[in-house]
């Protein structure tokens, strides 16, 4: 069967603890832009990075990515295009 | 004591049907009835959002529930909406079932939908906002198996745990609409999630939607627009419309979440569980058709097309307003079973996990289950080949996966969750037997066969019963609760089941062992045998047979199996009846039995005393009725000519009369008397021939001494036949014997017929 590839955004799911101000912090040093709490999620952000590739089937890479080293980001994950129906 | 709300008097002109003046089965007027319209509910709708300006939603429309997006096409979303909460006394469309709820939408569906978006709009406002109705989810195509991931499942929980205030979101979910591309919605982990209340679809005439999927973690249904011949549902659309073309499971979720929103205005109190439990208590099979409703161990029908029925919403509200919170769920995770074992093509494999419910930790104990989750993981070059069945120890089976016949993944199942709702109030503990089928659809490599890695069982409920706290269903005597404490000790009637009691009497049980007895005051009574009158149904309970029946098999009057005295049981039927009727006898054991064919009245089936028109009684039977002269032929069924001799006959060798010049001798007609017969002449005989007595050959007369001739071996004497042996007399014999003939006839021992025949002459001399 054909593999389903899977579609990488320029958009990130972080966790990071200590409040916002932190996360915007750390969003400047690596190039990102903090788009906010998600939903009712505590200490869940949402960060955007305009100088990735929008829809890619390869994970980004890139200087970017040693966000991932910051000892307060306790979880990061590139978000993937899911595909859903309407029923 | 409901709120005197002003009733709604109903003037859509989509709704003509004046016999049930728009009453549906799901009872929604019931609940307004009662004052229930969804009032300071908040329902929002995850979809491509809502129009806000639709003249039958701005009302009740709130932009502070909508995500941050413009909407740009929200048709689907303003449908559901629609459903919901169209406002009530608007003259364009429809009017919502919770018309004075209020509405938002997220638009989260007509851009890349990822994790985070999705975690995102499941986590909008919870504190504001009571319900989610989600009418989407994973490809139905029949070869997806997708669910929410991390930030969406951490959505869930946060939304359950802290969402209306600690009450918990309501989460309401389209059950798959992939019916025709053979889809199992348990490959679908939001359907598949104890978090979310999966809403599967039913037309009005009860049949199956062709776009229905089953599975096991549907919890009830409501309806839909069915197939053409169907009615339709109507709701709000695009450009300020109507439209009649919404169909599919997600009509279906929006009307439950608006249900919900009656109950939840009817108690606000209640929890995330509360709500489920009062769905499986209300929803009804009805008139659903489903081929496998089945009624489970703790009474309640439940099937894997409608989950446990169509929803109620009056009987919702009745049971949201007196309701008692459940105690606080146990979660028991028991331990995998990770014995490798191969699924051979054509084979199953059974595996028995033995559970005891956490009994050693009173924190995570559970006796009474609500959702049981089973974690798989299987190897195999083709998913679609397998199904999965689990059956609790009650003996409910689930089937927790269909084959699919699109689906040729060879990822097989990573720690999949596949979930059951069919064993709710079922005991945990006992045999849990898991059967993984391998049915190739096509040729299929043998080289790799499929292999269960792991699988493991987490059983969701509590360790008391979810009701017995004095909880609703205690009968209703007020003078009950004074007399009896909160706490009933015990000790139960011993018809109650294990589920407990609150007071010692039979109908105090909670549930019960055997059958039970209802009463018009709704209250139950527990009994080991349904009592004389009454059979038991499919739920055991005792239901009355008709006046006549003492034991029966239904209510008809046609299904008794024994009779109240005065009454009988009629052969061949089951009716019991006071008189025999016509056609029947009583026999010895007291059934009104058949007579025999053409009889209309007789006391025994071979003893006919009354023939039906047309018939003659003949012998006690009955027999068609033939002219003189001639007879009727039993096997050929028709009338035949006797013997020409004959006048009459019952038969071709049976004349009854003689034509003239014939003589009756012994059901013959003859002309002259033959041997061992002689022609009486009595007036009554008319001339009829006699049979001459046994001991005579030819004979004048009647009796033994009418003799004329005699049978060889015997003499003629006077009339009379004896045995012709050579005479002994007096002179002949030795002095000695011819003293003994004396002797004989002195004695008069003459008439013993060995010495008679000895002394033949000496005694038939006379002196």
């Amino acid at each position: 069967p054909p593999c389903k590839a899977r579609i990488y955004t320029n958009h990130w799911a972080v966790r990071i603890a200590g409040g916002p101000e932190v996360a915007d912090r750390i969003a400047e040093k690596y190039g990102y832009r903090n788009m906010g709490q998600i939903g009712d999620l505590r200490d869940h952000y949402h960060f955007f990075h305009s100088r990735t590739i929008k829809r890619s089937t390869l994970s980004s890479r890139g200087r970017h990515s040693f966000i991932s080293m910051e000892p307060k980001v306790e979880w990061i994950q590139q978000q993937v295009v899911k595909r859903r129906i309407k029923r | 004591d409901f709120k005197q709300a002003p009733l709604l008097s109903l003037s859509s002109p989509h709704c003509n049907d004046d016999v049930h003046n728009c009453q549906s089965d799901m009872n929604i007027m019931g609940a307004w009835k009662r004052g229930y319209t969804g009032k300071d509910v908040v329902v929002t709708i995850l979809d491509d959002g809502i129009e806000r300006n639709h003249p039958d939603l701005y009302q009740n429309y709130v932009s502070v529930y909508v995500s941050l997006h413009s909407h740009s096409f929200p048709r689907h979303g303003t449908r559901c909406a629609g459903e919901v909460a169209a406002a009530a006394n608007n003259s364009h469309c429809i009017v919502g079932i919770a018309y004075n709820a209020r509405i938002g939408g997220v638009r989260m569906l007509d851009g890349d939908v990822t994790d985070m978006v999705e975690a995102r709009s499941l986590s909008l406002n919870p504190q504001h906002i009571d319900i989610y109705s989600a009418s989407w989810g994973p490809d139905d195509d029949g070869k997806t198996v997708d669910g929410p991931a991390t930030l969406a499942r951490q959505a869930f929980e946060n939304g359950i745990r802290t969402g209306r205030k600690g009450r918990g979101s309501i989460f309401v979910w389209a059950s798959g609409n992939g019916g025709r591309s053979r889809d199992h919605c348990s490959c679908d982990g939001y359907t598949n999630s104890i978090y979310t209340i999966s809403i599967s679809s039913t037309a009005e005439s009860g049949r199956k939607p062709w776009y229905l999927e089953e599975c096991s973690s549907t919890l009830t249904t409501t309806y839909s627009s069915g197939e053409n011949y169907d009615r339709k549902i109507i709701t709000t659309d695009l450009r300020h419309r109507c439209t009649d073309s919404h169909t599919g499971t997600s009509a279906s979720a929006p009307m439950a979440a608006a249900i919900i929103a009656l109950a939840l205005e009817a108690n606000p109190l209640l929890s995330w569980r509360d709500v489920q439990h009062i769905i499986v208590k209300t929803s009804r099979a009805g008139h659903l058709s489903a081929p496998d409703w089945k009624t489970n161990a703790a009474g309640y029908n439940v099937s894997h097309l409608y989950g446990f029925g169509l929803m109620d919403a009056e009987a919702m509200v009745k049971e949201a307003e007196r309701w008692k919170q459940v105690p606080t769920q146990h979660v028991c995770v028991e331990s995998a079973d990770r014995q490798i074992r191969t699924i051979r093509p054509e084979h199953v494999v059974r595996s028995v996990y033995k559970a005891t419910g956490c009994t050693d930790n009173p924190n995570h104990h559970v006796i009474y289950l609500e959702h049981v989750v089973v974690r798989i993981t299987i190897t195999h070059p083709r998913r679609g080949d397998l199904s999965i069945n689990l059956t609790s120890p009650s003996g409910t089976k689930s089937q927790l996966l269909a084959n699919r016949l699109f689906d040729h993944s060879m990822e097989g199942f990573k720690n999949w969750e596949f979930m059951t709702t069919h064993c709710w109030g079922e005991k945990a503990a006992g045999d849990w037997v898991l059967e993984i089928y391998d049915s190739p659809s096509q040729l299929r490599s043998q080289k790799v066969p499929g292999k269960l890695k792991e699988w493991s069982l987490v059983l969701y409920g509590t360790s008391v019963h979810p009701y017995s706290t004095g909880h609703i269903d205690k009968p209703q005597f007020a003078d009950l609760d004074e007399e009896f404490p909160e706490e009933y000790p015990g000790p139960c009637d011993s018809e109650c089941s294990e589920n407990g009691c609150w007071g010692p009497g039979p109908h105090h049980c909670i549930n019960c062992l055997h059958y039970f007895l209802k009463f018009k005051n709704n209250t139950r009574m527990c009994v080991s045998e349904c009592p004389s009158g009454f059979f038991r149904d499919d739920r055991k309970r005792c239901k009355k047979c008709s006046s006549s029946c003492e034991t029966c098999v239904g209510s008809r009057s046609d299904q008794c199996t024994t009779c109240r005295s005065g009454f009988n049981l009629i052969e061949g039927s089951h009716t019991c009846v006071a008189n025999c009727p016509d056609g029947f006898y009583l026999d010895n054991s007291n059934i009104f039995r058949r007579c025999q064919e053409n009889c209309k009245k007789c006391t025994a089936s071979n003893i006919c005393t009354e023939c039906k028109p047309g018939m003659s009684l003949q012998a006690n039977k009955c027999q068609m009725t033939c002219d003189p002269g001639t007879y009727y032929n039993g096997h050929r069924r028709t009338c035949e000519p006797c013997h020409r001799a004959c006048a009459t006959c019952t038969g071709v060798e049976a004349c009854t009369k003689c034509a003239d010049g014939y003589l009756l001798e012994d059901w013959r007609c003859v002309l002259t008397c033959s041997a061992t017969y002689y022609l009486s002449e009595q007036t009554s005989d008319n001339g009829q021939v006699q049979r001459c007595d046994s001991s005579c050959y030819e004979c004048l007369g009647p009796g033994e001494r009418n003799c004329s001739s005699c049978n060889s071996g015997y003499n003629l004497e006077a009339g009379a036949c004896v045995v012709s042996t050579i005479c002994k007399d007096a002179n002949e014999e030795s002095w000695a014997e011819g003293s003994f003939c004396v002797l004989v006839k002195k004695n008069n021992l003459c008439q013993r017929k060995v010495l008679q025949q000895l002394c033949c002459r000496t005694c038939s001399q006379k002196g």
